[in-house]
């Protein structure tokens, strides 16, 4: 473990958490894309299957559960509880056109043709995608709520540390994992359009809306 | 190939 992982976990924590709290507080999911938190949901329970079979830490077991109990609560949130809220006109992005490419590129590129390492790999390769349908909806609407752009902004730094984390575990532990830094760095790249606007906008306390 | 405690990331 370095301090660039684990500010990159705390980061992503705290983006679940806050996605989570703003749809219980504000009792609506408006702006948020449910189609992203189910292959977010995905992810998690395709990449942590290994939860109560490969015991690495009470941090690491810890961490999953939060992530993978989190992402249901927000999928329930989105579909049932608060499903009149839920933004369906404008969450039009197909999935399938993500999770099947996905699912064929972790068959044809992985580590060990193992089903454990090809849902791994899925997960991997679907987390760097997962997060389009939400950046394809604000775009759609034009704008996003402060506390969502602040729940974007938790989620792309998380993998961007995650970077910093594999530069400094290639030089000091030797350690390094192609298809999670060539995944991690195309999905840190999906963000750069969003960090951009929450730089120059959000951080000078104006609302996120992309030029019409 | 990694070996299996490679799987230590979140």
């Amino acid at each position: 473990m370095n301090i660039f992982r684990l500010v990159g976990d705390l980061s992503h924590l705290l983006a679940i958490l806050l996605l989570l709290w703003k749809i219980w507080k504000t009792r609506s999911c408006a702006g948020v894309s449910g189609k992203s938190q189910i292959m977010f949901g995905l992810v998690y329970i395709t990449r942590y299957l290994d939860l109560f079979t490969n015991f690495i830490s009470i941090y690491n077991t810890t961490m999953k559960a939060i992530f993978i109990a989190v992402a249901i609560a927000t999928i329930y949130l989105i579909y049932f509880k608060f499903k009149a809220t839920y933004d369906s006109n404008h969450d039009t992005f197909r999935m399938e056109f993500l999770i099947v490419p996905v699912g064929g590129l972790a068959f044809l590129v992985n580590h060990d043709f193992t089903a454990l390492e090809i849902l791994w790999t899925f997960s991997i390769y679907l987390e760097s995608v997962a997060i389009l349908p939400q950046l394809f909806m604000i775009s759609k609407t034009g704008e996003a709520e402060t506390i969502t752009s602040h729940y974007l902004f938790a989620l792309g730094s998380y993998r961007a540390l995650y970077i910093v984390n594999w530069v400094y575990r290639y030089y000091f532990e030797g350690f390094f994992d192609l298809i999670a830094i060539v995944a991690g760095c195309v999905q840190t790249i999906l963000y750069c359009d969003f960090f951009y606007l929450y730089v120059t906008k959000v951080m000078h306390g104006k609302k996120l809306s992309l030029p019409a | 190939p990694l070996d299996e405690e490679a799987k230590d990331e979140l």
